[in-house]
């Protein structure tokens, strides 16, 4: 695991960040589930919990969807290449690039697009910098910076569980459990 | 787009060519080396000082050579990610340079704490101790 220049992280005493979405996106419940579990994987295993706000101003973490130039000098790049983007704390901004072919649910090895993505599993990743990890070299954490598209990668593995209890500690509940157990797949087997 | 379910992805019929990664042009310089320059490398370049690999752009545009500067970002790609550190654009470098990723980049402000921003751990101490 790896932290920003300068391990930024949310202020000490943080226990809940909130979350809301760009409404000119108009997402769905469904959509909204997916990003909610995304949220409930991070805060299994931290101090930190999540919630929904009613207003996306003065949400903590505002979640957009945008093609091309959207305004914070990093433009998306159209189909695959770049997926996402998520700034260090406490900026809390986290884009998805809308020319993607994004699959909230289902089973997306069987996609019969060959460049479909994950929804969760990049998701997952957006919301480990939104906490202030930076990325892995370990392959089978979340916070490696690739994923093939179909591929579905939503279990975070050792390597980020220590990175982010580093940053906050851990969640009391959290007992721990066998990497073995986790759900990681892929339709090519590249993991 | 953004599909609920999987299967609501619309069946295609066999005529639909899906369109090519943003990326996928970038297969074309598998096996390119170091001291010749090519059409289109300076891409590559961009790509490599976006997420980090080259600290500074030039001036103006980059260049379409093969220089030394880019040998040492391809270097630096390859440590972190695991992969044989040859500084030429092998065919697994750039298998995974083409893949879909997070547009954070690796390296920021010239440091990262991925693979090539740590020592050698088998070249330090197995413990310490300290004086009281």
């Amino acid at each position: 695991y790896s932290f920003f220049d300068g391990k930024p992280r949310w202020p000490e005493g943080t226990e809940e960040l909130t979350y809301a979405f760009d409404p000119d996106n108009g997402l769905d419940d469904t959509v909204k589930g997916v990003f909610s579990n995304a949220f409930k994987r991070w805060a299994e295993v931290t101090t930190i919990s999540f919630s929904e706000a009613s207003s996306y101003a003065v949400a903590d973490i505002r979640i957009g969807f945008y093609s091309g130039d959207h305004g914070d000098g990093e433009p998306f790049d159209g189909v695959l290449g770049t997926l996402a983007h998520a700034f260090s704390p406490t900026n809390g901004m986290f884009h998805l690039d809308q020319e993607e072919d994004w699959v909230a649910t289902g089973d997306v090895t069987q996609a019969s697009v060959s460049n479909a993505v994950d929804l969760e599993s990049v998701a997952v990743h957006e919301i480990g910098h939104l906490l202030g990890l930076g990325h892995s070299s370990v392959e089978e954490a979340i916070m490696y910076p690739t994923i093939s598209a179909k591929t579905r990668k939503v279990e975070l593995a050792d390597d980020d569980i220590e990175g982010i209890q580093v940053l906050y500690g851990s969640n009391p509940n959290y007992t721990g459990t066998p990497s073995t157990s986790r759900e990681n797949d892929s339709s090519d087997g590249v993991r | 787009r953004l599909f609920p379910n999987v299967s609501s992805i619309p069946n295609w019929n066999s005529s639909h060519v899906p369109p090519a990664g943003a990326w996928n042009a970038y297969l074309n310089f598998t096996g390119c080396s170091r001291g010749k320059a090519y059409d289109g490398l300076s891409n590559l370049k961009i790509y490599f000082h976006y997420f980090g690999y080259i600290p500074t752009a030039p001036p103006s545009n980059f260049t379409d050579d093969f220089d030394d500067e880019l040998e040492e970002a391809i270097k630096t790609y390859q440590k972190n990610f695991n992969l044989n550190i040859t500084g030429e654009l092998d065919d697994a470098t750039m298998q995974q340079i083409v893949r879909p990723r997070c547009g954070v980049a690796d390296v920021i402000n010239g440091t990262t704490t991925m693979n090539s921003g740590k020592s050698n751990t088998t070249s330090t101490p197995k413990f310490h101790t300290v004086a009281h």
